[in-house]
């Protein structure tokens, strides 16, 4: 599909923002859906130092296999104390209704992103999410051979972040992404960033928790 | 399905960040509504690496105690935890808003708000039912001020009931469970809010209909951001001053062709 930016939808694109430091992020094109010839479909966020991380998880009885393995893996970390390096994400297949093997897929794609971390140890470095169509396998290999491109690929500017807001959308019309700073009454001097990127556009009554 | 990536450079104690998220997922990613569809693969990750704290700063923690209240009172949130807390949920909305706005095919951005005398969940409950009615969707789509389809929808809410048996004067300040659940039809009113500002738009007042102006209302639901204020605890002054009110707020978007163009050519 043609992804340009409707003109009304241009004005809730940012063309600048302040990230927070120390997180890199970057797209690559894995070719996950079959039509999809010209647009990246992978997308990487890292801190550059291990960092803790939580996250919440639809509710639906029928988690998805990324659900099943980022959720596992954050439990044990909370009773481990564990950090994270960030999260891998692929649009075009949902990795959902997919069975064991699909959760065999999402852990190859968190555990490929965690060896290109010079810090790659047993434990899970890597949150992983997939969105698209539901019921269909992921293309594992051609998603891994991506993934050190990928994080070739990271960096901290506003056009990094961008490539990666559109990395992750499927029928989207627009990348969403923002950035703010604050600070902290105890620290009035220092300036702290906040980053975030979503997509959806439909299957949208989430119930997180 | 809804994905969100969220990171901040700020240090905060592993241990408070999953309720902080959950906190600032309430009124934000869980307040919003496209096609009443709940994915299987909605997740919101949220990473904090303190690569901006000076050294030795503590922690945003929701168990940090306040060092007035030591002194004052039972232990509260600290400022730092407040401000934090504050920020990642209005960044939180922001973003969620975006997802709106992109509502397949959506061309109106609509907050739905509720306000009522009992309960957020009884606020709540109203909310959501109205965002997820097709046909309240359907009527924005087509610029219709269609009060019934949403007074409907209020009406076979999960979980809210009726109570034509109370007397107005006596209408309870609720003690069980049961109570929670009411909703008087002779009580609720229904406005549009327009969203350059200027007065609403009053299209049923405690019940009865009021003659609107079709032309203010076309002019209403032409601008892209249209407001719906649903009043549940509309007492006649000066009893109504008396009642608190708790209020609920959805975010959804119109229904319109496109939406089935798109998602029928969307398949497995």
């Amino acid at each position: 599909a043609d992804r340009s930016i409707p003109a009304a939808k241009q004005k809730y694109v940012p063309s600048s923002g302040t990230y927070p430091k120390g997180f890199l992020a970057g797209s690559a094109f894995a070719g996950v859906k079959a039509s999809n010839t010209k647009y990246d479909d992978l997308a990487l966020v890292v801190s550059e130092e291990p960092c803790p991380a939580a996250a919440i998880f639809t509710k639906n009885i029928f988690q998805a296999a990324p659900v099943k393995v980022s959720k596992s893996w954050l439990a044990k970390s909370r009773s481990e104390g564990q950090t994270f390096r960030g999260v891998v994400v692929n649009s075009g297949c949902a990795n959902a209704v997919t069975g064991k093997v699909g959760q065999e897929h999402a852990e190859a794609m968190a555990r490929k992103t965690d060896e290109c971390f010079s810090d790659a140890d047993e434990t899970p470095k890597t949150l992983v999410m997939s969105t698209g169509v539901i019921g269909q396998r992921l293309p594992i290999d051609r998603i891994t051979e991506a993934i050190p491109h990928l994080h070739s690929n990271l960096g901290s500017t506003h056009d990094h972040w961008l490539d990666a807001a559109k990395a992750i959308c499927t029928t989207d019309t627009f990348p969403k992404l923002l950035s703010r700073t604050f600070t902290l009454p105890s620290h009035p001097d220092t300036t702290y960033s906040i980053a975030g990127m979503t997509k959806g556009a439909g299957m949208i009554h989430p119930n997180m928790g | 399905t809804l994905l969100g990536i969220i990171c901040t450079d700020a240090k905060i104690d592993p241990r408070s960040m999953k309720k902080l998220l959950d906190k600032a997922a309430r009124h934000s990613f869980n307040s919003i509504s496209i096609d009443g569809d709940t994915s299987t693969n909605d997740t919101v990750a949220f990473f904090a690496n303190g690569a901006a704290a000076p050294p030795g700063a503590d922690p945003i923690a929701l168990a940090t105690v306040d060092e007035r209240a030591k002194v004052f009172g039972p232990p509260r949130l600290n400022a730092d935890t407040k401000a934090f807390a504050t920020e990642l949920s209005n960044f939180m909305t922001d973003l969620a808003k975006l997802v709106v706005r992109d509502g397949e095919g959506a061309t109106k951005f609509v907050t739905i708000r509720v306000r009522s005398d009992v309960d957020y969940p009884t606020a709540k409950r109203a909310a959501v039912s109205i965002a997820r009615s097709a046909l309240v969707k359907t009527a924005l789509y087509g610029k219709d001020a269609n009060w019934g389809r949403i007074l409907c929808a209020i009406g076979y809410a999960p979980g809210i009931m009726s109570s034509p048996e109370l007397p107005a004067v006596d209408f309870p300040k609720v003690k069980d469970s049961d109570s929670l659940k009411q909703v008087r039809p002779d009580f609720t009113s229904v406005s549009f809010i327009p969203a350059d500002g200027s007065e609403e738009l009053k299209l049923l007042v405690r019940g009865e209909p009021e003659e609107v102006d079709e032309v203010r209302a076309k002019q209403i639901l032409e601008m892209e951001d249209l407001e719906i204020l649903v009043r549940l605890d509309d007492f006649p002054p000066p009893r109504g001053d008396l009642i608190r009110s708790h209020e609920a707020v959805m975010y959804t978007c119109d229904l319109s062709h496109e939406y089935v163009t798109i998602n029928g050519d969307y398949r497995t």
